[in-house]
């Protein structure tokens, strides 16, 4: 069973997972292009 | 504690100035003309006139850069963060902009003390804001301020710079030991952007590929050593929590980088990466065994009468950084044993064995692992010192009758089976690319199989052994040959132990493994 | 046999659980890591790409900064006076750059509607935009497919080549969709 901290740590990691970073937090700005990341369909190339 | 009263609003105000000429059209990004101006102010502000002032202004702009992102972070009237965040980026870049500016200039063009100091100042401070702001807000926490701002002064900070240049080393020396001190386990809320910050490409290539004479891998290690301890104690859970498998991916992206880029990194460090991994954390940690140096060619383990003990990198240790005859405690217990290993006596070194390794009764904390691992890995090295020195090679047979040996067969009988489990996990770790290391524990693991006296002992060999194999790749070359070895070879008469024919997915398992071992 | 976790039984509990509960002994059998989206063959570096932990690909090449001079840096005195992007006013070949350049990104859709629009089609199974060449006569045609000469964006060449193709329609892809939400500012 996790200890006291260790479950405390979780607590913090989980509200830490639903503010993911973005990639854009370790670009420069784009001021023309900035990343919009969104689902596209799966039969588009994917890289 | 206790601002000189005004500061707060000189402060404020000389950010606001500062983020403006940073965005403003004439500036371009080098910003370095409007910076003379700018400096001029912050000394009729009187900002520069003591260190304590300086300290204390870099302390409010943090704090006010970071407010302006939780407000922005905050607003209801745009919920879409993907226009919320170049909000934040605005006044980040622009505070970053001014610390590198101010690091770059600080002292003389020659002078590298000031300018270090001066970074390694910032750093603190931005370190300790997020480490209060952590413990204040708790799982209202946000990473993006901290994370951005170390990121870009990092890069700002890495320009192709003669100033920069000379003084890059401590730059990534102080970045490492800012994230050393903002570990996860100091800082949970902060782990994902930790690990962004880790494995960003450009700290990666500074501290791995660029830094001369590897001297910043150490310090990389370290950091490597802190994510694995963060993340043990999560990874012991059957059941991974969404959180931590997402960690865990990405630690495994990291470490594929690492195996492709830098294997080199991986081998002289393996020791102390496993020391920290959890036993069931099987495929990560085999990633890290699988490394072999660039110019190595592994021989085909699938090759019909492979010869291992014809191999000429046999003859050659590894590296490996770390202190390992330190690491065996208390130093009465090391004496005890260099005595045993030089006179094989007393007899009784042996029975008190299993007792310096137990540190506890309640199964699965009883052992201490660091310490059955550096037992483990001393034995050995000695083992291999002492057939050299007799003008042998370490083989099936002068690697028996020694005082290793006995130590390695003690183990092998008297611990219990998590213990055994344990010891023999110690000895699979060694089993990586062709070195007299991995011959050594491979001959050492073959001779404890023949050798045994319960098949309970044989049984945990192949479990370990099996264990390491059926997860998905890569699996390191030592390990296959001397699974190969085992199944393959009649002496060890594999096929006619009980536990192979237990079940029929066990039975299948190995029949299939095997398939593909030949 | 040795009766608790740590022989063969307690492996053997790990592949059954494999087989009912894979989430429960994900460490145990691990996972595919081919699938982790680096090219773990490539003869190059990794590390000057890699996007990051969480990035299921690497950095596309506007992604990676590069230090300039200053002096290029002139979006501050310019960006004002440049025309807003609208993707009608762009020829094909920066459509497509933005198709292949942009994956997983409003970008792409945006640049699919506009091809689209363009009479090209996105064909799902081969993965390729294809049009009908002005002025061939089909050799064949019926309620689900036609036969006839097209032409095929090769972006690995990066030309039109007209082939001879066997089009069912139902493999074409629709008109994309944007959904309102990731509307394109520039």
């Amino acid at each position: 069973p996790l200890l006291k901290e260790h479950q405390t740590q979780f607590q913090l990691m989980e509200s830490a997972f639903y503010h993911m970073p973005h990639l854009s937090d370790s670009e420069r700005i784009r001021p023309y292009l900035p990343r919009t990341p969104c689902p596209t369909p799966a039969y588009y190339i994917q890289s | 504690y206790e601002d000189p009263p005004g500061l707060v609003e000189k402060t404020d105000q000389l950010l606001r100035d500062w983020i403006g000429i940073y965005h403003s059209q004439h500036q371009g990004r080098d910003s370095t003309k409007a910076f003379s101006m700018f400096v001029h102010q912050m000394n009729v502000y009187g900002i520069l006139k003591t260190d304590d002032l300086i300290t204390r202004f870099f302390r409010l702009s943090t704090q006010l850069c970071v407010e302006t992102v939780y407000r922005v972070l905050a607003e209801k009237t745009n919920p879409s963060l993907s226009l919320l965040r170049p909000k934040c980026y605005h006044t980040l870049d622009a505070f970053v902009r001014l610390v590198a500016l101010l690091v770059k200039h600080s002292g003389d063009a020659n002078n590298t003390t000031t300018k270090i100091h001066l970074l390694n100042k910032v750093l603190g401070i931005v370190a300790g804001c997020l480490l209060q702001d952590h413990d204040t807000r708790i799982t209202d926490f946000q990473q993006l301020p901290y994370q951005r701002i170390f990121t870009m002064l990092f890069l700002e900070l890495n320009a192709p710079e003669p100033v920069l240049e000379a003084i890059n080393f401590h730059v990534l020396t102080a970045y490492c030991h800012t994230l050393h001190i903002l570990r996860p386990s100091k800082a949970a809320g902060f782990c994902y952007a930790w690990l962004e910050l880790v494995s960003h490409r450009v700290f990666m290539g500074r501290m791995l590929a660029t830094s001369p004479q590897q001297k910043c891998w150490p310090l990389y290690a370290q950091l490597l050593i802190d994510l694995f301890k963060y993340l043990a104690p999560f990874l012991r859970n059957a059941e991974l929590a969404k959180p931590v498998t997402m960690l865990y991916k990405g630690t495994l992206r990291v470490l594929l980088v690492l195996l492709h880029d830098f294997p080199e990194f991986l081998c002289d460090y393996h020791y102390g990466f496993c020391d920290v991994i959890p036993p069931n954390c099987i495929q990560m940690r085999n990633l890290i065994l699988s490394a072999f140096p660039r110019n190595m060619r592994l021989p085909d383990p699938f090759t019909p009468n492979l010869k291992v003990d014809m191999l000429q990198e046999i003859s050659y240790g590894p590296r490996i950084l770390a202190n390992i005859a330190m690491m065996i405690t208390p130093p009465q217990f090391k004496k005890d044993l260099d005595s045993y290993l030089k006179a094989r006596a007393p007899v009784t070194f042996l029975s008190e064995l299993r007792g310096n390794l137990q540190i506890s009764n309640n199964p699965g904390v009883r052992y201490n692992v660091q310490l059955m691992n550096a037992l483990i890995l001393y034995v050995g090295t000695q083992a291999i010192a002492y057939i050299r020195s007799k003008g042998l090679s370490p083989n099936m047979s002068t690697i028996a009758h020694s005082a290793h040996m006995d130590i390695f067969q003690n183990l092998s009988v008297d611990l219990d089976t998590e213990g055994r489990y344990l010891y023999l996990n110690a000895i699979a770790n060694q089993l990586r690319y062709p070195n007299s290391h991995t011959h050594y524990f491979s001959c050492t693991l073959l001779y404890l199989f023949a050798e045994a006296n319960t098949e309970a002992i044989q049984e945990q060999i192949t479990r370990v052994l099996l264990e390491r194999l059926i997860v998905n790749r890569p699996h390191p070359w030592g390990l296959l040959i001397t699974f190969i070895e085992l199944i393959k070879n009649p002496t060890y008469r594999f096929w006619q132990h009980e536990f192979v024919h237990c079940a029929p997915e066990i039975e299948k398992l190995f029949e299939s493994v095997a398939r593909s071992c030949m | 046999m040795v009766n608790d976790q740590f022989g063969i039984v307690g492996l053997l509990t790990f592949i059954r659980a494999a087989e009912t509960d894979p989430n429960l002994v994900s460490l145990a059998l691990g996972q595919d890591l081919t699938a982790l989206g680096l090219n773990l063959n490539s003869p190059d570096n990794l590390y000057p790409t890699f996007a990051g932990p969480w990035a299921e690909h690497p950095c596309r090449p506007q992604d990676i900064d590069f230090h300039v001079p200053p002096e290029y840096l002139i979006n501050h005195a310019i960006r004002d006076k440049l025309a807003s992007m609208k993707l009608s006013r762009y020829k094909d070949d920066l459509l497509f750059f933005m198709f292949y350049n942009n994956v997983g990104d409003v970008l792409q859709i945006a640049a699919a509607q506009e091809l689209y629009a363009r009479d090209w089609r996105y064909h799902t199974e081969d993965k390729v935009w294809i049009t009908q060449v002005p002025g061939m006569v089909l050799m064949e045609k019926t309620s689900v497919y036609e036969r006839g000469t097209y032409y095929f964006f090769d972006a690995q060449n990066w030309r039109k080549v007209a082939k001879e193709f066997y089009l069912e329609y139902n493999k074409l892809e629709g008109r994309p969709i944007m959904t309102p939400n990731l509307h394109h500012n520039s």
